[in-house]
């Protein structure tokens, strides 16, 4: 986890692809 | 006596058409001159951003969210690219040569060549041209992407029934959508997911590619596209 943090903190947080 | 009103789309590809992110535009610098470089920072600058778009839209695939968070990582990193691409290909499935990675993106074999990027332009072509003769539609294309994602073969999975469950809901999904939309092609199903093989391949091809160009320091990487190609490596 701590190699795929950026991917790690993504997941967690809730934006919806449509915000993005 | 009035025709069966034709099946709701299944709620899985409903679900999948919903989530589609609106397509992404290039950003070119308005103020660096047009070169090779420029378009390769152009290009690997709206992969950077396609990936976030990508992460996020992965979420709201049915049955993902059900995953361990572990097993969330291992399939986006190992299937991420090969989601990428078929974002790619299906926007070029109007052009009868060159890839479309945005709609003011478009290169040309000669562009992709003097890019570096030759070695992803040729069995990318060749995915676009199967998909062409298939006469691919929107849904099939989103239920494949996900279906790549889930069957991107990641070594490190921690509960494989629940990845095998993600992957036979999609299957499950895919096979609902043909038999009301495409009764008379019986061998629909198979003949989409042979497709998959190629894309794996160009996805490896893609990734080896990104990564001769970063390790050349030819062109600047964002942080997250560079953790991804890490992965893959």
């Amino acid at each position: 986890k701590e190699k795929h943090k950026i991917l790690h903190r993504l997941l967690q947080n809730s934006t919806s692809p449509v915000d993005l | 006596y009035t025709h069966p009103v034709k099946s709701i789309r299944n709620k899985v590809i409903s679900q999948l058409l919903s989530s589609e992110p609106a397509p992404l535009r290039a950003s070119p610098d308005p103020v660096t001159p047009d070169s090779d470089l420029k378009t390769l920072m152009t290009l690997c600058d709206l992969l950077n951003r396609e990936l976030l778009v990508m992460i996020s839209w992965a979420k709201h695939i049915p049955g993902f969210s059900s995953l361990s968070l572990v097993d969330q990582m291992a399939l986006l990193q190992s299937g991420w690219m090969e989601a990428l691409l078929l974002c790619v290909v299906w926007r070029s499935l109007a052009s009868t040569q060159g890839l479309e990675f945005a709609e003011n993106l478009h290169l040309n074999e000669p562009q992709c060549k003097n890019a570096g990027l030759l070695e992803l332009y040729t069995p990318l072509r060749l995915l676009i041209d199967k998909y062409q003769q298939l006469n691919i539609s929107h849904e099939e294309a989103v239920t494949l992407r996900a279906m790549a994602l889930a069957n991107s073969d990641a070594e490190h999975v921690e509960n494989g029934d629940s990845v095998l469950r993600f992957q036979d809901g999609l299957h499950e999904a895919l096979q609902d959508y043909e038999v009301n939309e495409r009764a008379a092609e019986t061998h629909r199903v198979g003949r989409l997911l042979m497709t998959l093989p190629l894309l794996r391949q160009s996805s490896h091809r893609a990734v080896q590619c990104f990564r001769r160009l970063h390790i050349q320091h030819l062109v600047p990487m964002h942080k997250l596209f560079l953790e991804m190609l890490d992965t893959k490596i």
